[in-house]
């Protein structure tokens, strides 16, 4: 998958999303 | 025997059945019908070994590798009014069996175990409810959801040899979650399938229990299952299946879909699709919560309607084999044990373990 197709990509995303998402 | 003529053992070009080489039966003869499968880790006088359980409709049996490929029945766990209907794999646990309970849908969870103080085998319950969806991940952990009329509750729960311990709610998604898979390699990581065929991502620690993105599963495709995720370079991947799909819908023969995943933007890519074998008609039977269809790490296998069981390649988007219903009957049940092997079942109870 290239990254066009589906955005930039993060290999934090877990942690990244953890921070944002509500309590 | 139609079926059967329909599935050569060996297709041109196609799978072959001598992938998958029969080691042992074990043979039920109380004759009760088979209604699931499934291998635990088993210590006894400090020695681990692998198990095979079986479940009928009241009760459940452990048994223990013998000499020359052959099987004993050590203990039968007797249940009451409730049929059984699933056992729910524990991964990385020993000396521990899960079983669901319930008429159409789930209506208990229960532990089966051995309790070394007392020397005897029991059995405990672990939660009731109308429950929609439950697996078992790494660390004796269960994650289940339920529904009253008002709202959802998504709960996960430490198990011990002591019982249930340890509860954490999940915050829900509005929605109805049809099935849950853990993420290979990351212990807080659990996705989830909807009603609504999105997908869900969830931080599972003892303090949180955060809903981290719901995605969509891809417009052109009815409701999806998940059965396993994996992380890799920022992107998720996830095993789906099709339980509802009809051949004339845009999926056609599709029995598995591995879906790529960005959980930063949401957006998603289909990676591998794979399809019944060639020369099979019909669709495969697959159903969240009574699975007829099991993956382990990527290869994947289901029962189909014409009574074999096929086995895919899942990263490769191929069947790599079929097991042609035999004149003792067709398939019921096809499950991984841990390892590599399948065990496959009839319904008058007799299962055989193949090795893949």
């Amino acid at each position: 998958c290239s990254e066009s197709d589906l955005g930039p990509i993060s290999l934090n995303w877990f942690e990244e999303l953890s921070a944002e998402a509500p309590p | 025997e139609d079926a059967a003529e329909q599935l050569p053992p060996v297709l041109p070009d196609g799978p072959r059945e001598e992938n998958l080489q029969l080691v042992s039966e074990l043979k039920d003869s109380s004759g009760s019908c088979a209604v699931d499968v499934s291998t635990v880790w088993w210590e006894a006088d400090g020695c681990r070994e692998l198990r095979v359980v079986t479940a009928s409709e009241s009760s459940v049996s452990l048994w223990e590798p013998l000499a020359h490929d052959c099987w004993g029945k050590v203990h039968t766990w007797q249940l009451g009014e409730i049929p059984v209907i699933q056992i729910i794999p524990l991964p990385d646990t020993c000396n521990l069996v899960c079983i669901a309970l319930g008429e159409l849908e789930i209506g208990e969870i229960r532990l089966l175990l051995y309790s070394s103080e007392a020397d005897s085998f029991k059995h405990s319950l672990v939660k009731t409810g109308n429950i929609k969806a439950v697996v078992g991940i790494k660390d004796q952990r269960l994650v289940s959801s339920s529904r009253t009329l008002q709202e959802q509750q998504v709960e996960m729960v430490l198990l011990s040899e002591m019982g249930s311990k340890d509860w954490q709610t999940l915050m829900p998604p509005e929605e109805t979650v049809t099935a849950f898979a853990e993420v290979e390699g990351m212990r807080e990581a659990l996705v989830g399938t909807t009603a609504a065929n999105s997908i869900v991502v969830w931080s599972v620690n003892l303090k949180t229990g955060q809903l981290l993105r719901k995605m969509n599963a891809g417009y052109s495709y009815p409701a999806s299952i998940c059965h396993r995720a994996y992380s890799d370079s920022g992107l998720l991947f996830v095993v789906l299946s099709h339980p509802h799909a009809k051949e004339s819908e845009s999926c056609g023969n599709l029995a598995f879909r591995v879906v790529a995943f960005n959980p930063k933007t949401g957006r998603s890519r289909g990676v591998t699709f794979s399809s019944l074998p060639p020369g099979c008609v019909g669709r495969q039977v697959l159903e969240a919560g009574y699975l007829e269809g099991d993956v382990w790490d990527t290869s994947g296998a289901a029962v189909l309607t014409s009574g074999a069981v096929a086995v895919w390649d899942l990263l490769q988007g191929r069947c790599v084999a079929v097991l042609p219903p035999g004149p003792a009957g067709h398939w019921a049940l096809a499950r991984w044990a841990l390892g590599t092997g399948l065990l496959a079942g009839r319904h008058d109870g007799t299962v055989c373990l193949y090795r893949y």
